[in-house]
C-alpha cells in the first residue's frame, strides 16, 4: 500500500466537558 | 512529577479494552452495524453523546441506534479516532468523515475534515 | 492525521466527569473514605485494579473496600495521578504513595516514588 506520511494536528481535539 | 506518557498509555489500554469486550457499556448501532464502546469516551469526544447520555434518563442506556442516515464507515473511522488519536483519512472516506463527525458534534475533527477535503481540491 | 493532544484532551475531559460524579460507576472505600471512579479508568492504570475487574464475578461490582491498612492519602493522590498524569509528591506523603503504589500494583509510579525517596536522602 506505500506508507503514508502522518500530519500532526497540535489543535483541540474534542471538546471541553464544563466544570459544572 | 509528570508521567508525560500516561495519557497516550491510558488511552492506548482502553483501545486494548475495547478490542477485548472489557468493561464497555454502550452499543452503538449504525445502519445494522453494532460498535462496543466505553460510553465515557464516547461522552468525552463527542458533543452528541455527551448530550445524550448527560440526560437522567438515559444515563444507564445500554444500547442505542442511530440516524440511518450515518454512515458506518464514517462512524468506524471515527470511534478508532476517539480510541487512538489517530484520524484515518483519504479522498474515498473524508466527506463521509466530515457529515458523521458533523452529527456526532464533533467541531474540531470536522474542521480537520474540512481542510483535507479543500487541501485535496 | 495525528491528533497530538487528544489523549490529554481524553484524560482531562475524564476527570471532568469524575468530580461531576458522571458516569462513574464504582465506589472505592479506603479506611472510611469514598472515592468514585471510572472502573475503566482503574483497570487502564492499577495491576490490582485490572485482576479484581476483569475477574467475570466481579465484571458488575460496584463499590470495592480496600484492605484496612491502605492509606486514603496515598489513595487520593494516586487516583488524582491516574486522571491527570501528575503525582504530587512531596517527603511528608511519599513513602505511603510508594506503599500505596506497590498494593495497587502501579510498578513505574512506585519505581518514581522510591527515586524521589532516594534522592531525597
Amino acid at each position: 500500500e506505500g506508507i503514508v506520511p502522518t500530519v500532526k494536528e497540535p489543535g483541540r481535539s474534542i471538546h471541553l466537558i464544563p466544570r459544572d | 512529577i509528570q508521567f508525560t506518557r500516561h495519557a497516550g498509555d491510558v488511552l492506548l489500554n482502553f483501545n486494548r479494552l475495547r478490542s477485548r469486550n472489557l468493561l464497555t457499556d454502550v452499543t452503538v448501532q449504525v445502519d445494522g452495524q453494532i460498535f462496543h464502546a466505553h460510553k465515557a469516551i464516547l461522552v468525552a469526544c463527542s458533543g452528541f453523546f455527551y448530550s445524550v447520555f448527560m440526560k437522567p434518563e438515559n444515563a444507564s442506556l445500554s444500547a442505542i441506534s442511530l440516524d440511518p442516515k450515518v454512515d458506518p464507515k464514517g462512524f468506524s473511522l471515527l470511534l478508532d479516532f476517539m480510541y487512538t488519536s489517530f484520524l484515518n483519512l483519504n479522498d474515498s472516506v473524508a466527506l463521509t468523515t466530515l457529515n458523521t463527525a458533523i452529527y456526532l458534534q464533533m467541531e474540531h475533527v470536522a474542521d480537520t475534515c474540512h481542510r483535507f477535503i479543500r487541501s485535496r481540491h
